[in-house]
Formats: C-alpha cells, structure tokens, sequence
C-alpha cells in the first residue's frame, strides 16, 4: 500500500463521510446501491462510515459521471484508457468516464461486450484514493492501478487493509477474513 | 453508458465491432528500442507524463525520439508492476500499458511508495537493536 504524498487523511475524529451523486447524472437506485456497497467494504475494516447525503452541495464525497474535459484539468479520454480518478483527502471529489461500459449489477465476466467495466470494482478502488490510500504494486489489491474489463475485483486484500488501518485504525467489528475466500474473478484469469 | 444488470447490454449482430480502447494504438510501439525516433512515440511519453514517470513535460512538445528519458520511465513503471526491467518495450509491457486503468498518477511529485519507491528489502538488517 501506499499514501499519497504527505499523508493527507480526514480529520483526527472523524467518525463519518456523507457522499452524494451528482444531481445531473439522474443515476437510478441501482446505481446507487453499487456505491453503497463499495463504501461498506471499507467501513467493514476500517473506523470510518459512510451516508448518503440529501444535498450534492454539502457532501463530503461528490460522485459523478463525466466526459471529456469536465473541469478540473483532468479530462477523460474516451473508451477504456482512463476509468475513473478521485482525490486525495479532504477534497473529496469522485469522478467517472462517461463514456464507458458500466454495467451495475450481474456477472461481468459474461457480458456481451469486450469493453464491460465492472462499477462496483472500480468505485472500490476510488474510495480508497478519497480516504488517502495510493497506489499499490500488489497485485491482488484493489489498490493496483489497472483492472482488465470484464473483470470484477471488488474484495479488499490485506495489503489495502494494512494501509487503511495505519491512516484511520481498525473497526472494533473487524476480525478479518482469509484472503482465500474472496471474491475476486476475471473472465481471462487475470487477477 | 450504464447498464443497471450485466443482462441489460444489448445483444449486438455479428457486424457490431466495439470501439477500440483509447489506448491500443500503443501496441504499435511494441519492439521499439533506445536510439530510433518512431511516429507518435510523443503520445507515449505524454502517457508516462500524465501518470508521474516522466517527471516534468519539456518547455515545447515531446518528441517521438526513445531517449533515455523514456528509458527510465519505463524502468520505473516495469519495476512498479512486477514486470521484468528491461527498459524496453517489450510485449508484456506494452499489454499492461494499454489495461484500463485509473487515472491517478503512480508517481507524485517525482516520489511513489509502489515498488519502485522502496528499497531493496534483501540489502536491510532482519532486526535492529536500541541502546538503553
């Protein structure tokens, strides 16, 4: 694992983050669902959780899908390439390619078209840039910085847990889980 | 485009031919090698740029020269993906290269805690000892 330069973090005693879905997207509950599970993952392991906020304006974590340029310098490039990027603590923005594949829900891995992008498994790897993890060159980690489509990958690897433990601590509830017993797949057998 | 179930995609006819990724171009560097300028290297290095292994972008464009800057960069980038360092770009580097991928930079402030970052764990003592 590692961290961003400096180590930025959300506050000492921060207990939760609110995120909210960019008003324009008009993204459906499903949608939403995705997110939500992506956050408890983290919540599971570490001491900080996450709420839906009612207003996009006062979110901690601002969640939208753009393309092209949209604004903060960091313009998407179209089909695969770039996914998705988010920033580091406490800026809190969350923003994804447009311009892909998402598919929601469902096996992936089937999907009927090559360029299929697994939502959830990405926002996983988002949410720890925005609570101030880098990247890692662990290759089961959700941390690693490439994902193959048609792949889901969505389950923490001990090295991302590691790294959220040192910035925010453990969740009391957290008893850990043997790697082996979780659920990462790929259609070519890429992990 | 969003799909809320893997089973919403529609089914395409045979002549359907999906976009090509915005990176696959790149497999025509494959073989490329130190010394020899080819067409749209720059486009590769503007790659190495945005994701931190090419420190800083010169005063005009890249150009589409394999120099040693490039060199490095892809040192770096193979040691932080557990890829044989070669300095070349060679086919198991190029197929990583062109993965979808997230759009964070790898390399911050010319600094990076993935592989390349670290130092050679076989070269430090198993343990150390404090004076009391």
């Amino acid at each position: 694992y590692s961290f961003f330069d400096g180590k930025p973090r959300w506050p000492e005693g921060t207990e939760e983050l609110t995120y909210a879905f960019d008003p324009d997207n008009g993204l459906d509950d499903t949608v939403k669902g995705v997110f939500s599970n992506a956050f408890k993952r983290w919540a599971e392991v570490t001491t900080i959780s996450f709420s839906e906020a009612s207003s996009y304006a006062v979110a901690d974590i601002r969640i939208g899908f753009y393309s092209g340029d949209h604004g903060d310098g960091e313009p998407f490039d179209g089909v695969l390439g770039t996914l998705a990027h988010a920033f580091s603590p406490t800026n809190g923005m969350f923003h994804l390619d447009q311009e892909e594949d998402w598919v929601a829900t469902g096996d992936v891995t089937q999907a009927s078209v090559s360029n299929a992008v697994d939502l959830e498994s990405v926002a996983v790897h988002e949410i720890g840039h925005l609570l101030g993890l880098g990247h890692s060159s662990v290759e089961e980690a959700i941390m690693y910085p490439t994902i193959s489509a048609k792949t889901r990958k969505v389950e923490l690897a001990d090295d991302d847990i590691e790294g959220i433990q040192v910035l925010y601590g453990s969740n009391p509830n957290y008893t850990g889980t043997p790697s082996t017993s979780r659920e990462n797949d790929s259609s070519d057998g890429v992990r | 485009r969003l799909f809320p179930n893997v089973s919403s995609i529609p089914n395409w006819n045979s002549s359907h031919v999906p976009p090509a990724g915005a990176w696959n171009a790149y497999l025509n560097f494959t073989g490329c090698s130190r010394g020899k300028a080819y067409d749209g290297l720059s486009n590769l290095k503007i790659y190495f740029h945005y994701f931190g292994y090419i420190p800083t972008a010169p005063p005009s464009n890249f150009t589409d020269d394999f120099d040693d800057e490039l060199e490095e960069a892809i040192k770096t980038y193979q040691k932080n993906f557990n890829l044989n360092i070669t300095g070349e770009l060679d086919d198991a580097t190029m197929q990583q290269i062109v993965r979808p991928r997230c759009g964070v930079a790898d390399v911050i402030n010319g600094t990076t805690t993935m592989n390349s970052g670290k130092s050679n764990t076989t070269s430090t003592p198993k343990f150390h000892t404090v004076a009391h």
